[in-house]
């Protein structure tokens, strides 16, 4: 092929019937704005790092990239995209936080940027673009990289954008044999402390 | 966790992957979203790699090189065998459960995973969106 693009929005035990036709239907939706949104780019001569990066936008819940293109009125249904475990919609940590990573590599160049420990970055795959495009570093965390973010323009955020229902739902049902919820959680929650067991824990679906 | 891995008309590969982790991870773990060769990994003339799923085993097998390296170091080792030996038996026998997407030089995908299900999809010239959730 010319060119393509393939894509995940995680992976799991994904019971079924965990999943009714509604719910289903917008995961479709949702991958499907992603695919084309990187389509477009391709199509027309782009680069791959461009289409990755978009299509990963587009899942991370924010589209800005395809501006007056055909897709775009498609794309205002998935502004603040909340359905996958990536900026909005991203699952807690033990403490109640949300704490974003990412990372992004161009064959050709063999550069590479990655980044985490990010609580203000509206798209966390943008920031590792501008750490491999802008400096000498692979792997820039927390307090620094978001720093970086600010300072190229990248859209920062209240870390109570990352909040979903969805997601505060599964955090507080993991098993209650695990240490309290930690002080820094909102404090409305805290007599319903999240726990954390090697043993019991599912990984999913957080990827 | 989110990813994606296109070749462009150009000929060159690339890979991004993106996440908030695990449900009740410790604060301040790091996963394998955000370690080059484990969750993401991207060589032009093998392929372009991005995995999800439980990120200690990605890390513990460098999962996407381990993809590439086979390419790269074994007899004409196609993209398809390559992920599907990384994900169905290095990751399984370890008890890792997950997947990757893909994307070799030559526009070939490659989507396993070993768990009940992967949110996935591949687009290519045509522009018909492909996309699945279970087997």
């Amino acid at each position: 092929s010319r060119f393509a693009l393939v894509l995940h929005g995680g992976a799991g035990v994904i019971p079924p019937d965990s999943l009714p036709p509604p719910t289903r239907e917008k995961y479709v939706a949702a991958l499907k704005e992603a695919l084309l949104a990187g389509y477009t780019v391709l199509n027309e001569g782009g680069t791959s790092l461009d289409a990755t990066e978009v299509a990963v936008r587009v899942m991370e819940g924010m589209y800005d990239a395809l501006g007056e293109s055909r897709w775009r009125w498609l794309m205002m249904f998935f502004l603040d995209c909340p359905l996958f475990n990536a900026g909005k919609g991203a699952v807690f940590s033990r403490d109640g936080k949300n704490m974003c990573e990412a990372s992004i590599m161009d064959g050709r160049t063999m550069k590479a940027g990655a980044t985490t420990l990010l609580t203000t970055v509206k798209n966390p795959i943008s920031l590792a673009r501008v750490i491999k495009d802008t400096t000498p570093h692979v792997f820039i965390a927390a307090p620094e990289a978001e720093k970086l973010a600010a300072e190229s323009g990248l859209e920062i955020v209240d870390p109570s954008y990352f909040f979903t229902e969805h997601r505060w739902k599964q955090h507080l049902e993991q098993p209650a044999d695990s240490p309290a919820i930690s002080e820094s959680a909102p404090v409305h929650y805290k007599d319903q402390p999240p726990s954390y067991s090697e043993k019991d824990a599912d990984p999913y679906p957080q990827g | 966790t989110v990813g994606a891995c296109a070749l462009d008309t150009h000929g060159d590969l690339a890979a991004a992957t993106s996440t908030g982790g695990k449900t009740n991870k410790w604060t301040y773990r790091i996963g394998d979203t955000p370690l080059i060769s484990c969750g993401t990994y991207a060589e032009n003339s093998y392929a372009a790699v991005s995995g999800t799923g439980n990120g200690e085993f990605f890390i513990r097998y460098a999962v996407a090189y381990d993809i590439v390296a086979q390419m790269k170091y074994g007899a004409n080792v196609s993209l398809a065998k390559a992920a599907d030996k990384t994900i169905h038996e290095t990751m399984k026998n370890a008890g890792g459960e997950g997947g990757v997407v893909a994307v070799d030089a030559h526009g070939r995908v490659a989507l396993p995973f070993n768990t009940t299900g992967m949110y996935r999809g591949f687009i290519k010239e045509d522009g018909v969106p492909h996309v699945a959730i279970f087997h």
